[in-house]
C-alpha cells in the first residue's frame, strides 16, 4: 500500500526509469 | 589479427574512440561498438544528425512522443553531461556505464542522488520529492489525497532526514539507501553485462573482430 512505502520507493516505480526500453529499438 | 583489411575507424561526429571509452567504463571495446549500433538507431529516429535530442530519447524510452515527462527529462539531463541539449555518444556510454552491474555502488548512489536533486542544489528537498511523487501519481493515473501525500513525505523525511533540516543531504542519502537497498534497483541494468548478445545484427555490422578487446 502506498502509504506504508517511502516516497522514493513509489517514485522509483516510474516507467521512465525503465531504461531497458532503450535497448528495444 | 582479423581477416579483413582494416578501413580505419568510423568517422562520425561525437563518436569517441571505443578503445578510450572502454578504458573509462566497465564495457569492453566490442560492447562499446555494440552500443554505437544502438546509439545510431536512437540518434537517427527523428533527426539524423548523429546526436540524441530529448524527443529521440523520449521516443526510445516510451515508444511514443509523449508530452513533457519529469523523470525522462531528468534522466536526459543527467545523460547530457555537457549541457548541450543533446546526448553525444561519449555521454551515452558513460551515463549507461553507471547502470552496469559491475560498477561500484557509490557511483550508483551518486547518480541517484543527482537524479532526485531536481534543482541541483546539493540537497533533495521536500518540495522536490513532493513534485516527483505527484508526477508519479499522474503518470500511473493513481489518485491520492493531499494529506496522504503529506503523510508519505513525513514518513520519508522522518527516516531519511536525520538532522531534521527539511532536506536530505548526500550523507543522509548514502545512509538511507544502505537501509533501503531496493531504491537502487533502478540503477542496475542486468542487460549491460552481456551487451553483444543483445544486438545480433551488430556482429555483421561492426569491425570488432579486428580490435583487441
Amino acid at each position: 500500500r502506498p502509504v506504508s512505502m517511502n516516497a522514493f520507493e513509489l517514485i522509483s516505480r516510474s516507467p521512465s526509469f525503465n531504461l531497458e526500453n532503450l535497448f528495444e529499438q | 589479427m582479423g581477416c579483413f583489411q582494416s578501413t580505419g575507424r568510423r568517422q562520425v561526429p561525437g563518436h569517441e574512440d571505443p578503445i578510450v571509452l572502454a578504458s573509462q567504463t566497465a564495457f569492453t571495446v566490442s560492447e562499446v561498438e555494440a552500443l554505437f549500433e544502438l546509439y545510431k538507431s536512437i540518434s537517427s529516429s527523428v533527426i539524423d544528425d548523429g546526436l540524441i535530442n530529448k524527443e529521440e530519447f523520449q521516443l526510445a524510452l516510451f515508444k511514443n512522443r509523449k508530452k513533457e515527462n519529469l523523470f525522462a527529462n531528468r534522466i536526459f539531463d543527467l545523460f547530457d553531461v555537457k549541457r548541450k541539449g543533446v546526448i553525444d555518444f561519449g555521454d551515452f556510454v558513460r551515463a549507461l556505464n553507471v547502470f552496469h552491474p559491475n560498477v561500484p555502488q557509490e557511483d550508483k548512489i551518486d547518480f541517484s542522488f543527482k537524479l532526485y536533486d531536481l534543482d541541483n542544489t546539493g540537497y533533495i528537498e521536500r518540495q522536490e520529492v513532493k513534485q516527483m511523487l505527484i508526477a508519479l501519481l499522474c503518470e500511473s493515473e493513481m489518485k491520492l489525497a493531499d494529506e496522504t501525500i503529506e503523510m508519505i513525505l513525513d514518513k520519508t523525511f522522518l527516516d531519511a532526514d536525520v538532522d531534521k533540516d527539511g532536506k536530505i543531504d548526500k550523507s543522509e542519502w548514502d545512509n538511507f539507501v544502505v537501509k533501503n537497498p531496493s531504491l537502487l534497483k533502478i540503477m542496475t541494468l542486468p542487460y549491460l553485462r552481456d551487451i553483444t548478445t543483445t544486438f545480433p545484427s551488430f556482429v555483421f555490422n561492426s569491425e570488432v573482430d579486428e580490435i583487441a578487446t
